[in-house]
């Protein structure tokens, strides 16, 4: 049997642990705000 | 949750960039997710063209969002590294439009707890929920299963949970990245008022009455009868699949009670086409003769001349009996229409007859195979859990199979392999920029109620392995040799897909397994129009073709359509061209080329002024003399 490869690597990783592991710092995890939503 | 205020809601046709740093595979999938919002919603999306504001979609770091429309022109949305997912696209696009994130609903501790002692330091913030003045769930209930909402585990320190469900059964429904939920759609259609939809035309699963306002023909030698269960099967129809039992209904053709030859007509009700193709989805139950057959033709009513013209679209033949079979049929209808059901009565006994249900007509792109899984349980329990799809073809000419593994339950994996085909030989290698969409249907019977699971790689052309081979090279020359059933030798590649799939848990939820069916949709399509970049294709015959073609001028030589061509440099403003590169132009050329010409132009309309001028000043000069002369004859006459 060939061999099989992960398109990531087996890192099963959700939206906020793709942004976690880049140490992004983002309003709930993937959020830019604008200047009335950060007030 | 809707952000509150008009100014952050975009028009329902939404201007977007797909920018040069995007992977190709996540142009197509973000392409994709764009149509799931045109089946389910009023939002549509078109390349920008100079509208003041617009979405540009690209490759930064990670995946996010802003939460409505700001205003600035452009508006960045990241699909990074890793974001190239269907839902994770919908589910930042649902940010774009307006949404925050399911748990910072104002009642949210009615429906989950916050473990606090499991979140990250620092990331407690995360977990905020808004007042109902700042946010508005729009009177639509909680929905665990939004594709907004967290997973268990979000910005958790361990792997213990941190949102915990007050209903148990949703813990692992909660951040499934699967769909938009039907609150999703609902919530959506609400905000932006939408009363239809650009690509959702019918779905009709016979439950009411009026049968969705299809029509018996009076051309034709029986009438399909809707029913709820008959004695040669089937036992029940497919929309309910025997859950309640004697409720659920189908439409049947009984062949046992007609001749040979005879026909029984079933026609939709007109529709209305606005992008000219169609997918015609539905399940089909055959309990009469071997030979009898569904034929399916349209019934296209022209605008210009009132005139009908009846199309035959497919015949169906040789349809398994005793259990319910998905068939996808591609129309094209551009005019208003209708779908014809047709069955016909085949020669050999019949004890039944044709049964379908779970209609649905869209107006998308029907998948290029089915790969059609009976007794799927069966499956999950047996000792060696790994499968090969039987082998297709795509619409390129590559040869492929499917490789589901269930030896890792409770993941659900599913693998790529490229195979050796009969148009090898014919094909480009490294096989390029072909994507691979594979979908396990969510056979709910409402194609917009269906939550499908999808994934989507792409063919990387330039992708190698730890022995400098090309990933995605023929078969022939970097797979291992294997035997089909039946004995036939072949060369399968490697494989490549996702280990995790989905979950044994997702997979028994909704209706993924139905009378004990489970149905993997596949299509290979090349995307290689949205490759921006244009890079030449490491295909190993470029050396030999190129050899003898010596492009001038720094031009590198590459293969098109089997042909060895030139790409030629330029610079902002100057150009090489020709066969071979050798000739040079620039803007300056072209400004001096432009000037001579007008020039030119001018002198020659000068001349030509002059010319007549001088004609016409001779002419008059001459006439006053002749006129003289004729006075005199006439007087002299006089």
């Amino acid at each position: 049997t060939p061999e099989i490869f992960d398109v990531d690597n087996g890192l099963d990783r959700d939206i906020f642990d793709i942004n976690e592991d880049l140490g992004l710092d983002l309003f709930e995890g993937d959020i830019i705000l604008d200047e009335i939503q950060e007030r | 949750n809707a952000i509150i205020g008009e100014r952050y809601r975009w028009p329902h046709t939404i201007p977007y960039v797909l920018d040069d740093s995007l992977e190709m595979n996540a142009r197509g999938v973000i392409l994709k997710a764009f149509e799931r919002y045109r089946l389910k919603s009023c939002i549509d999306f078109k390349p920008w063209s100079g509208e003041p504001n617009y979405i540009s979609v690209f490759k930064g770091n990670g995946c996010w969002s802003s939460v409505g429309k700001q205003l600035t022109g452009i508006q960045e949305l990241s699909i990074g590294e890793g974001c190239d997912k269907i839902a994770t696209v919908q589910h930042e696009f649902l940010h774009a439009l307006g949404f925050w994130h399911e748990q910072s609903r104002s009642d949210r501790n009615d429906y989950v707890s916050i473990i606090w002692n499991r979140i990250i330091s620092g990331k407690e913030r995360n977990f905020d929920f808004y007042d109902d003045q700042v946010i508005d769930s729009m009177n639509v209930p909680y929905d665990y299963s939004s594709v907004m909402h967290y997973g268990k585990t979000a910005f958790g320190n361990g792997s213990e949970p941190t949102i915990i469900t007050r209903v148990p059964d949703f813990m692992d429904v909660i951040g499934q990245r699967m769909d938009f939920s039907d609150s999703d759609v609902l919530k959506l259609n609400q905000l932006y008022n939408c009363s239809s939809s650009l690509s959702f035309m019918e779905s009709c699963d016979f439950e009411l009455g009026n049968v969705c306002g299809m029509i018996q023909s009076s051309a034709d030698s029986a009438d399909w009868q809707r029913l709820s269960e008959v004695s040669e099967g089937p036992e029940s129809d497919h929309s309910n699949m025997g859950r309640c039992r004697g409720s659920g209904f189908f439409m049947h053709f009984n062949s046992s009670s007609v001749n040979e030859g005879a026909t029984a007509i079933l026609e939709s009700r007109i529709l209305y086409p606005k992008r000219g193709f169609q997918c015609l989805q539905f399940f089909l139950y055959n309990s009469g003769s071997e030979d009898d057959q569904l034929n399916i033709y349209i019934r296209e009513y022209s605008t210009a001349h009132l005139s009908r013209t009846l199309t035959l679209v497919e015949q169906i033949k040789d349809i398994p009996s005793g259990s319910w079979q998905l068939y996808h049929i591609t129309l094209n209808a551009t005019n208003k229409f209708r779908v014809v059901f047709e069955g016909v009565r085949g020669a050999g006994a019949s004890l039944g007859g044709l049964s379908i249900d779970d209609i649905n007509l869209s107006e998308t792109r029907c998948p290029h195979h089915v790969w059609h899984i009976r007794n799927f349980t069966q499956l999950i329990g047996s000792p060696n859990g790994s499968f090969y799809s039987p082998p297709f073809y795509s619409s390129k000419g590559y040869a492929f199979q499917i490789y589901l593994n269930l030896d890792s339950l409770p993941k659900i994996g599913m693998y790529f392999h490229l195979i050796s085909g009969a148009n090898d030989d014919q094909l480009e290698w490294p096989c390029p920029w072909q994507q691979v969409t594979i979908t396990i249907l969510d056979q709910t019977p409402d194609i917009r109620q269906r939550m499908s699971k999808q994934q989507s790689l792409t063919t990387d052309p330039f992708l190698t392995i730890d022995n400098g081979n090309y990933f995605w090279d023929r078969p022939s020359k970097v797979g291992a040799q294997v035997i089909f059933p039946n004995g036939t030798q072949f060369q399968r590649g490697r494989g490549r897909g996702f280990p995790n799939f989905m979950s044994q848990e997702m997979l028994k939820s909704r209706d993924f397994i139905k009378g004990d069916d489970v149905y993997i949709l596949l299509t290979v399509e090349d995307i290689s129009h949205l490759n921006t970049q244009n890079d030449p294709l490491p295909t190993l015959n470029v050396n030999d073709l190129c050899a003898s073609f010596r492009c001038e001028n720094d031009g590198i030589c590459i293969l098109q359509n089997g042909k060895a061509e030139c790409r030629c440099r330029s610079g902002d403003d100057w150009w090489y061209m020709g066969e071979r590169c050798e000739k040079r132009g620039s803007t300056r050329d072209t400004i001096v080329i432009a000037t001579s010409s007008t020039a030119a132009v001018f002198a020659l309309m000068l001349i030509i002024t002059l010319v007549s001028v001088y004609c016409t000043r001779k002419k008059y000069r001459k006439e006053p003399s002749s006129r003289t002369v004729n006075t005199i004859m006439e007087n002299q006459y006089a």
